[in-house]
């Protein structure tokens, strides 16, 4: 595995978006990934709809049918990973935009630009997930974001935070290892994830947080997906 | 509460030492206007502008909290200082819980060495 790997300096990651007051992180999280599997998989990068998600993504969990996803209320990636399998891909962004808001589903089959092949979810293991993030793309991932309300910059390793109380989607887009913490005289390894609250949150809209002891549950909940290349369409 | 062992770092003991005259220097109302021009926010009434007053100085409080237990990460002001925990986690987070069926296909293990 390389020291450093960052999927923004390979293009496969697009501009940071802003889900607005709507509690939809979980379709960024998703698109985020599909996003950088179907550049893997088509060598071309293009933003997909999260509207389409929460419009029309209504999938439950398969073993707790009342736990669905539902737009502004919250969702789960594998779930969207599932439907998309299922209803035969995503729009693009430009096609169906975004509007911050649970609305009626207007999902046309005819201009679906990027398809899931599969998915799965990704051992703790932090070295598979950094294997798993460079072979396959960016990794959606939930996080505990107690301390992302306050963040600003820098990288996060909270003393404590709770890696149970995963409340918040993400997407995984690389790692680093020159992250300098002065407290401690050394470098401190970290994650760099792209969140979804606009480029005026955090380091232009993205977060650092350190990598070793799952801070935050940061390893805990972490899936991969393959989009299917144009030839399989 | 108690800290778990695997919760800590060996570098728990060290703290970071913060300079005790920044709070008597810039005041909450300072960074309160500076963040309402920042951020463009505007309330609609003289009550919801002193509520909204009273949740900054809470979350003042609650970065200067965090940037203790997380010395490496900067944390301040940021355009959710207006906004209590639960309405942060209301409007902007939505993960639902994940439970893994039985037959979830599982990434295979890949090789990490060279």
């Amino acid at each position: 595995l390389p020291a450093d790997f960052d999927w923004r300096d390979h293009g496969a990651v697009t501009l940071v978006k802003d889900q607005g007051s709507c509690g939809s992180c979980w379709s960024f999280s998703t698109t985020g990934a599909l996003e950088g599997a179907h550049f893997l998989a088509t060598g071309e990068l293009v933003s997909l709809s999260e509207q389409q998600l929460v419009d029309c993504d209504h999938q439950c969990d398969p073993e707790e049918k009342n736990s669905c996803d539902a737009g502004c209320n919250g969702g789960l990636m594998t779930n969207a990973y599932e439907y998309a399998l299922k209803a035969g891909g995503l729009q693009r962004e430009v096609d169906y935009p975004y509007t911050g808001k649970d609305g009626t589903c207007k999902f046309d089959k005819t201009k679906v630009v990027a398809s899931v092949a599969n998915f799965s979810v990704v051992s703790l293991d932090e070295d598979q997930i950094a294997a798993n993030l460079v072979k396959n793309g960016p990794l959606s991932i939930g996080i505990n974001a107690v301390f992302m309300q306050t963040y600003i910059g820098g990288v996060s390793c909270p003393y404590i935070c709770s890696k149970h109380m995963l409340d918040h989607g993400v997407l995984l887009v690389g790692y680093g290892t020159a992250g300098y913490a002065p407290i401690r005289f050394k470098d401190k390894p970290y994650w760099i994830i792209k969140n979804s609250w606009g480029e005026n949150w955090g380091e232009q809209g993205y977060y650092k947080i350190c990598r070793g002891r799952n801070v935050c549950g940061v390893d805990s909940m972490v899936s991969t997906v393959a989009a299917l290349h144009m030839e399989d369409k | 509460s108690t800290v778990a062992p695997k919760e800590t770092d060996d570098d728990l003991l060290i703290r970071q030492v913060v300079s005790a005259g920044d709070d008597q220097l810039l005041s909450a109302e300072h960074h309160f206007s500076s963040f309402k021009a920042r951020f463009g926010k505007a309330y609609e009434t003289e009550e919801e502008h002193d509520y909204r007053f009273e949740v900054f100085k809470a979350n003042l409080r609650r970065a200067k909290t965090h940037q203790k237990l997380d010395p490496n990460a900067v944390h301040g002001v940021t355009k959710f200082s207006d906004l209590t925990p639960g309405e942060f986690r209301k409007k902007f987070l939505g993960l639902k819980r994940l439970r893994l069926p039985a037959d979830t296909q599982k990434a295979p293990i890949l090789p990490t060495n060279d």
